[in-house]
């Protein structure tokens, strides 16, 4: 698997995943 | 300085790398077996210094820098109820650093307070107890670890006053699975990642609200029981140093000791970056002498983009992770085999540490 495999990439990918997750 | 033993410094002699220079040897007459070997910072009446600490089982030193590269010790605190385990730095504390304690496996976090300006005093208690699988020390005077009491595992972030005192905790959402280590995301503040006895990473938010488990990626199976040292995010992906004591020899990588991997939080994929291997024995690897050959690694640190680790061939090898090459590579001495390798605050300082307490310094 190669970096350009990894999928769609979100620069804001702690900030999204923080909303997301249960508290 | 009162109290201090002046030690005199050994010169550059017969290393067969240029690029590491022996800077200085501490040697502690008092104590017997190296534990860990640290640094830290200690400050009194407006100066601050980098200061080394060395811990033995039953005891930990603090060590000032003197003059022309000699080094006096300045305290030592004596733990000899329960035997140190290692040293936890706290990275930009100052005055202040943790040792963990126990037999086979943690028992207890205990403060070193260096020095109390309310009495001028070197104190020392407790922060935690319990069976402590793994600990770190952050950013900003804070300290995370995890323990288990039977099925239950416990995940908790404490963080210390500047008199070591616990001001605030907080318990993180624990994984499923033991957590082994931890590791800062460099310049996020608020994320911090871990690695699992599964072989998975585990993404947490600490922002002292809530512990979230944001995410949890599996590593691989070719590379079982990894340990993270070190995180960035960049570009939208989670770069994570990890080492791997129990990976197989590949043909693609020989046998890796250190691995940059990129994880993309989002989807949970992941791909190798770049690969540092184990140096080759000097016989080369068909024939391969074994007390020359660095079969394996034993336990190792990193630090901005250097690794280090003590092979058990004795030697200490420095792998440049950005090239995923060995550059220097320090052979057991006439006193023995290396046991510990550890950076400075920067990596431009290598602390090498023998079995009878002796501490070399480097500079890398």
């Amino acid at each position: 698997c190669s970096v350009s495999d990894l999928g769609p990439i979100s620069l804001n990918w702690f900030e999204e995943l923080s909303a997301e997750a249960p508290p | 300085t009162a109290g201090a033993e002046p030690l005199t410094p050994v010169l550059l002699d017969d290393l067969r790398e240029e690029s590491l220079q022996l800077l200085s040897k501490l040697k502690d007459s008092s104590s017997s077996c190296a534990v860990d070997v640290s640094t830290m910072w200690w400050g009194a009446a407006g100066s601050r210094e980098l200061c080394v600490v060395t811990a033995s089982e039953s005891s930990v030193s603090l060590w000032k820098p003197l003059a022309s590269d000699r080094w006096g010790k300045l305290h030592t605190w004596q733990l000899r109820e329960i035997p140190v385990i290692q040293i936890v730095p706290l990275p930009d504390t100052c005055n202040l650093v943790c040792v963990a304690l126990g037999e086979l496996e943690i028992g207890e976090i205990r403060w070193l307070l260096l020095y109390s300006s309310e009495n001028d005093s070197f104190e020392q208690s407790l922060v935690k107890a319990g069976n402590i699988k793994a600990v770190l020390g952050l950013q900003e005077r804070r300290l995370v670890s995890s323990s288990r009491t039977g099925q239950e595992q416990q995940v908790e972030m404490v963080s210390l006053a500047e008199t070591g005192r616990s001001k605030d905790g907080q318990t993180l959402m624990p994984p499923e699975e033991t957590v082994l280590a931890f590791a800062e995301v460099e310049g996020m503040r608020e994320a911090l990642v871990g690695t699992t006895a599964v072989n998975s990473i585990v993404v947490w938010s600490v922002n002292l609200k809530t512990g979230q488990l944001l995410k949890k990626m599996h590593v691989g199976y070719s590379y079982p029981a990894s340990i993270c040292h070190r995180a960035y995010s960049d570009s939208g992906l989670l770069f994570v140093v990890l080492s791997h004591p129990h990976a197989k020899e590949s043909e693609s990588c020989g046998t890796p000791a250190f691995r940059l991997v990129a994880f993309n939080p989002r989807t949970a994929r992941s791909a190798g970056v770049l690969c540092s291997s184990l140096p080759l024995g000097q016989a080369g690897r068909q024939r391969c002498d074994p007390s020359v050959c660095h079969r394996r690694y034993l336990e190792g640190d990193v630090q901005d983009t250097s690794a280090t680790a003590v092979l058990t061939s004795g030697a200490i090898a420095v792998w440049d992770l950005l090239l995923g090459q060995c550059t220097a590579l320090l052979p057991p001495g006439p006193q023995g085999s290396w046991v510990l390798a550890r950076w400075a605050t920067t990596s431009a300082c290598l602390l090498a540490g023998q079995r009878d307490g002796t501490v070399c310094l480097y500079r890398y």
